[in-house]
């Protein structure tokens, strides 16, 4: 159902019988407030509420609905409409070889959400491989080597070589010898500023062509989502987003600043550490939990 | 003229959405603002037409208030002034997951190897793949002996030798690197509480993320009340976010921000500007 502060506030104006301008900006403003706790952007947070507000009034209700369910459907419908109404799956061509390539901010969980991907697909009888192009990372390799060993997944890396473009290529060439059908490529955390780095991920990218770049947004992330997720769609395809750690008190705000940015679908949530905190994204429960 | 109630909470408003466009947490902003205010009104000291650079002001000098330490923290003077005693200086490293702790942790490392300090770590993330690995890597290039065992073993059992270890061969400093954690689970904030309680460390050090947003308020809270932080790293400075995180720290544990991280090399490390940090805020 949806937040139980959106739901009070609704109480309060709903209480009414006559819609009171005053009772309605004060709605507006617990809305306005519950979407900034939950980092979703100001910019953002203001068009969504001005929404609201319009409609709120509007003297013309749809038929057969009361003022209350009207307001809630567009609170709903105004997040649908950035976060998508169904999720979507990855595409995975079984008997083909996929590469899917994690890119994203420095400690977001790209290589963990590997190891969660990797067990989720080899469960379902895709066979799996992961491969380690992150260079710069003390102990990069080890960490995805050891996930992958928890779910008995092939994987891939070369601690002597230091250049991520060849990595990526020789990785994706022995995956490909093994006839691996799902690929996933880890590379190293980058932001915006390191303007070599966000070069190197083009360059990968352009090397190996992978079917799908996932862009791993911390679920944690503020109001800087959407310029830093704007910076990564600058430099390559993003093909979906997966937000993680919201196993937490985070409400994954900046998951929408993300989507707007890159016009990519969320297609999976990180519930936590272990290799099942994983799951495929619900539009419907994030909503909720966004509206807290 | 005296202040109008009305106009001031345009201004308000406008400015506590400026400070929350900055990753301040909204409550933080709320709070700042709502005090300011009211001192405000109680001064009465502004004409109608300065109302709304009157508030900045004011608000400007609330915000360098809270982000200048009533009791600074310099980790190496703390150390120096330890070391001219015989005395070992502890320091543990804290935070959420994937905020730069360990990364965090070499850099300052670095920092005291090159002021002339003798550094010993301890591996106290017995839980994250490669965690072990990827700081003996780091201590490898430092030239740093780190204290471990295997996967899995009690960290603050670990911190314990790390320090009788110190002890035993007079190294001046132990750096403790501790497990990324959810101020939302209670075991894991349990753990912690007994990191500290074993190892008593001089320094704990609270390391956030500059660019996560309202979490870091409950972060910071949380932590605080488990072990009582006495100051705080804001990592990730390079990527450019605007520092509200620093903000909400300070104001929800009143303790300092002593450095920044700006980057992944060593040297990527500075000391805590306040009045940049304001400036950037509100400037
Ligand atoms: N609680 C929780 N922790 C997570 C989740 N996803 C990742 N983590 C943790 O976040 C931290 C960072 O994860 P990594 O996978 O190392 O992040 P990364 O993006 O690969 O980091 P870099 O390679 O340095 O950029 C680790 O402690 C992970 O265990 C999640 O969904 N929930
Ligand atoms: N750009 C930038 N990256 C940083 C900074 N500090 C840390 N990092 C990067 O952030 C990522 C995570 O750093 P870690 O030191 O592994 O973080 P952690 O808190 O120890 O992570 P867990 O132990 O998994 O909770 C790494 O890729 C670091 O290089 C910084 O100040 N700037
Ligand atoms: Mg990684
Ligand atoms: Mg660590």
């Amino acid at each position: 159902g949806l937040g139980k502060s959106l739901n009070s506030a609704l109480k309060k104006l709903f209480g009414a019988n006559v819609i009171d301008e005053e009772l309605v900006k004060e709605l507006v403003k617990d809305i306005q407030r519950a979407l900034l706790v939950a980092d979703v952007d100001v910019n953002l947070v203001m068009a969504i509420t001005k929404r609201v507000e319009e409609q709120a009034l509007d003297e013309n209700l749809p038929r057969g609905i009361s003022r209350r369910e009207h307001v809630i459907r567009v609170v709903w419908d105004t997040l649908a409409f950035f976060l998508g109404e169904k999720a979507v799956p990855l595409t995975i061509n079984p008997g083909k070889q996929n590469l899917v390539m994690m890119v994203g901010i420095q400690g977001s969980g790209k290589t963990t959400t590997i190891g969660k991907l990797a067990r989720y697909y080899q469960k379902r009888g895709i066979k799996t491989g992961v491969i380690c192009a992150d260079n710069f990372r003390p102990g990069a390799y080890n960490q995805l080597m050891q996930l992958a060993e928890k779910s008995n997944v092939p994987f891939w890396g070369d601690e002597d070589e230091k250049d991520a473009v060849k990595l990526a290529k020789k990785g994706f060439k022995e995956m490909k010898k093994k006839g691996i059908e799902l690929i996933l490529l880890d590379t190293s955390g980058r932001h915006k500023e390191e303007k070599s780095l966000i070069k190197e991920m083009r360059d990968i990218s352009k090397s190996v062509k992978p079917q799908e770049i996932i862009l791993v947004i911390d679920g944690t992330l503020g109001q800087q989502a959407g310029v830093q997720a704007e910076a990564f769609r600058k430099a390559t395809q993003i093909g979906s987003i997966i937000i993680t750690k919201l196993d937490g008190s985070a409400k994954g705000g900046g998951a929408i600043s993300a989507i707007a940015a890159t016009k990519a679908p969320i297609k999976f949530i990180g519930l936590g550490e272990g290799m099942d905190a994983i799951e495929p994204f619900n539009p419907t429960k994030f909503a909720g939990r966004l509206l807290g | 003229k005296e202040l109008s109630d009305k106009n001031l909470e345009d201004s308000v408003w406008e400015l506590q959405m400026v400070l929350i466009q900055n990753d301040v947490a909204v409550e933080v902003a709320e709070q700042i603002c709502e005090l300011t205010k009211e001192k405000i009104l109680g001064d009465r000291a502004g004409r109608l037409e300065n109302l709304s650079k009157v508030f900045k002001k004011a608000i400007y000098e609330s915000v360098l208030e809270i982000l200048t330490p009533e009791h600074p923290l310099d980790p190496l003077e703390f150390a120096s002034e330890k070391k001219q005693k015989g005395e070992v200086t502890t320091i543990l490293f804290v935070g959420v997951n994937g905020t730069g702790k360990t990364t965090t942790l070499a850099k300052m490392a670095n920092l005291f190897k090159k002021n002339g300090f003798s550094v010993v770590i301890a591996a106290g993330d017995t839980f994250r793949a490669g965690s072990i690995e990827q700081l003996e890597r780091h201590a490898e290039r430092l030239g740093i002996r780190v204290i471990k065992q295997d996967y899995g073993a009690d960290a603050a059992a670990i911190a314990f030798d790390a320090i009788a270890h110190a002890k035993a061969k007079h190294i001046d400093i132990v750096l403790i690197d501790s497990a990324g954690r959810m101020q939302s689970n209670k075991n894991l904030l349990d753990e912690m509480k007994k990191i500290a309680r074993v190892a008593d460390p001089d320094i704990k050090l609270f390391i956030g993320d500059a660019l996560a947003g309202n979490d870091v308020l409950s972060q910071a809270k949380e932590f605080h009340k488990a072990i009582e932080i006495d100051g705080a790293v804001l990592t990730k400075v390079d990527a450019d976010p605007s520092g509200g995180a620093a903000l909400s720290i300070a104001y929800v544990t009143g303790r300092p921000v002593v450095f920044v991280g700006v980057g992944q090399e060593y040297d990527d490390i500075e000391q805590f500007d306040p009045e940049w940090f304001a400036q950037r805020l509100i400037g």
